[in-house]
C-alpha cells in the first residue's frame, strides 16, 4: 500500500536532519522505508536530546527536529 | 559540554572580528551592540580578548546572507536553520554566518541576534553542541533574559582557555537538574490532563502515561510569560485549569495557553498580606478543596464558592501527622496526598489519617 503523504514527509524531514546534523550518509532511504542507519541515528539523536530512545520518529522527536536551531552538526565531525 | 575533534582552539587568547554586512531588519549600531555583547558573554570568563577589524582578513569574519551564501552549506530560508560557525582555524575557520531569511531582533521576539551570536561564537571559539537543555552552547533556539551562560558552558570553554585572570563576577545559570540526582527536590507537582508535570529551577518534567521516560524542558519554552521559579501548582479539573504561583502572584493555565486577567494576587484567594509565597498546593478531587502549604501551616479553598473555608491556617503536623513541618510540593491521587519534603515523599491516606509509605522524591521518574 503506497506510504501516506505525511508519512513521507516525516521521512523526508527526518532523512533531511540527520544527514545535515548526524552525518548520516546521503541516498540511503529506500522506497518509503527508514533504513537499519536511519533508525540508528535517529537513536543517537534521541540520546543527545535526552529523549526516549526508541529509534522511531515519534512525535516528541520531530517535534524537536522542527524547533528553530543552530546549523552546525551536533556529533563533531 | 563537548569540543570539537582535537580540542580545536585559537592559539592566543587576542582574537579578531569583521562583520562584513548588515541585516536590514536591525540598525547598523544594534548589530554592532548586539556582537560586541555576544564576544563579551566569553570574554568575562576567559582570558579571551576580542578586537574589531574594519578591513582586511580576521579571525572570525561574520556576515549574513541567505539560501547558498558562498560556502556550499545553504541556509533554509525562515524558521529552521537560523545560523552557523566554523570551529578556530586559518581561512573559513572562525567564520559566523547569520541567515538573512529570519527575522533579527533585540528583544524577546524570535530570533534575538544577541543570544544567537553568543551561541555561535561559542562554535568559532571551538566549543560544540552541549546536551544540556539549560546551556547556551544547546542547539534548539531559546529565548532567555540575563548573563546566557550555564556552569556547563563555562566549564566547557575555561578548559580550553583557563579562567579570566581580572576575575570579573559574572552570575551563571545553573546546568539543568538531574533527575536520578539522590539529593533532588521539587519546586511543585500538579496534574495537566492526565500528565504530571514536575517542576524544579527553571525546567519542569513531563509524565505521560504512555512515555515511560519523562521529558525534560525550559518552562519558558512552553509558558514565556511564567516566571523561571514556580513555588507551587495544582489542576482544577472542573474549570480545566492549573494555577501556577511563584511568589505573590498565581498564574491560570488553560493547556498550554495563559488565562486572560492573569497574573493575579495571592491574597485574592483570602490569603493575609503577610504570606509572600506558597510551599505547595493541592486540590482534593473529592472534597472540591485546595489545600494551600505555607511553611508550617495550611489553607483550606473551597473552589465553588471562591473563599477559603473558615477555621484556617491550621497546623500541618497537627493535621497530617508523621510528614514533618514544611512540604515543598503535594499531589492527590486516588484518595492518597503525597507529599514532598527535600528528597523525601510521604504517602499519607487521607481517610486512615497516617503516613503509609516513605519513598525518594525520584522514584517516580523512573529512578
Amino acid at each position: 500500500k503506497p506510504i501516506a503523504t505525511e508519512e513521507k514527509d516525516k521521512l523526508l524531514l527526518a532523512d533531511k536532519y540527520l544527514r545535515r546534523y548526524y552525518g548520516m550518509p546521503a541516498g540511503l532511504q529506500g522506497e518509503g522505508k527508514a533504513s537499519d542507519l536511519m533508525h540508528q541515528k535517529i537513536r543517537e539523536m534521541q540520546a543527545f536530546f535526552r529523549l526516549e530512545v526508541t529509534g522511531k520518529l515519534d512525535d516528541n522527536t520531530l517535534e524537536v527536529m522542527e524547533m528553530a536551531r543552530c546549523g552546525v552538526p551536533d556529533v563533531a565531525e | 559540554y563537548n569540543h570539537f575533534p582535537r580540542d580545536l582552539k585559537w592559539k592566543n587568547t587576542n582574537v579578531t572580528f569583521r562583520i562584513l554586512n548588515y541585516t536590514p531588519d536591525l540598525k547598523k549600531a544594534d548589530v554592532d551592540k548586539a556582537v560586541r555583547n555576544a564576544f563579551n558573554v566569553w570574554s568575562k570568563v576567559t582570558p579571551l580578548r576580542f578586537k574589531k577589524l574594519y578591513e582586511g582578513n580576521a579571525d572570525i569574519m561574520i556576515s549574513f546572507g541567505a539560501k547558498e551564501h558562498g560556502d556550499f552549506n545553504p541556509f533554509d530560508g525562515p524558521e529552521g536553520l537560523l545560523a552557523h560557525a566554523y570551529p578556530p582555524g586559518n581561512g573559513i575557520g572562525g567564520d559566523t554566518h547569520f541567515d538573512e531569511d529570519e527575522t533579527w531582533t533585540k528583544d524577546f521576539h524570535a530570533f534575538n541576534l544577541f543570544l544567537v551570536a553568543a551561541h555561535e561564537f561559542g562554535h568559532a571559539l571551538g566549543m560544540a553542541h552541549s546536551s544540556d537543555p539549560g546551556s547556551l552552547m544547546y542547539p534548539v533556539y531559546s529565548y532567555g533574559k540575563g548573563y546566557p551562560l550555564s556552569e556547563d558552558d563555562i566549564k566547557g570553554i575555561q578548559s580550553l582557555y583557563g579562567e579570566n585572570t581580572d576575575h570579573r563576577k559574572v552570575k551563571p545559570k545553573p546546568d539543568a537538574p538531574s533527575k536520578c540526582d539522590p539529593e533532588l527536590s521539587f519546586d511543585a507537582i500538579t496534574e495537566l490532563r492526565g500528565e504530571t508535570i514536575i517542576f524544579k529551577d527553571r525546567f519542569y518534567w513531563r509524565l505521560h502515561p504512555q512515555m515511560p521516560e519523562p521529558e525534560q524542558t525550559l518552562i519558558k519554552n512552553t509558558w514565556p510569560e511564567l516566571p523561571n521559579q514556580v513555588d507551587a501548582a495544582y489542576e482544577n479539573p472542573e474549570k480545566d485549569i492549573v494555577i501556577i504561583f511563584s511568589g505573590i502572584r498565581m498564574w491560570a493555565l488553560n493547556g498550554y495557553n495563559l488565562v486572560d486577567g492573569y497574573p493575579k494576587y495571592i491574597h485574592k484567594l483570602g490569603l493575609p498580606k503577610t504570606v509572600r509565597k506558597i510551599d505547595a498546593a493541592v486540590n482534593i478531587r473529592d472534597t472540591g478543596k485546595t489545600l494551600l502549604f505555607v511553611d508550617e501551616e495550611y489553607w483550606s479553598y473551597d473552589e465553588e464558592k471562591g473563599t477559603m473555608d473558615s477555621g484556617y491556617p491550621r497546623s500541618l503536623e497537627q493535621d497530617f501527622p508523621g510528614i514533618g513541618d514544611e512540604v515543598d510540593a503535594v499531589a492527590y491521587h486516588y484518595g492518597y496526598l503525597y507529599f514532598y519534603h527535600d528528597h523525601m515523599q510521604f504517602e499519607y491516606s487521607y481517610s486512615s489519617r497516617k503516613v503509609m509509605r516513605i519513598m525518594r522524591a525520584n522514584s517516580m521518574l523512573n529512578c
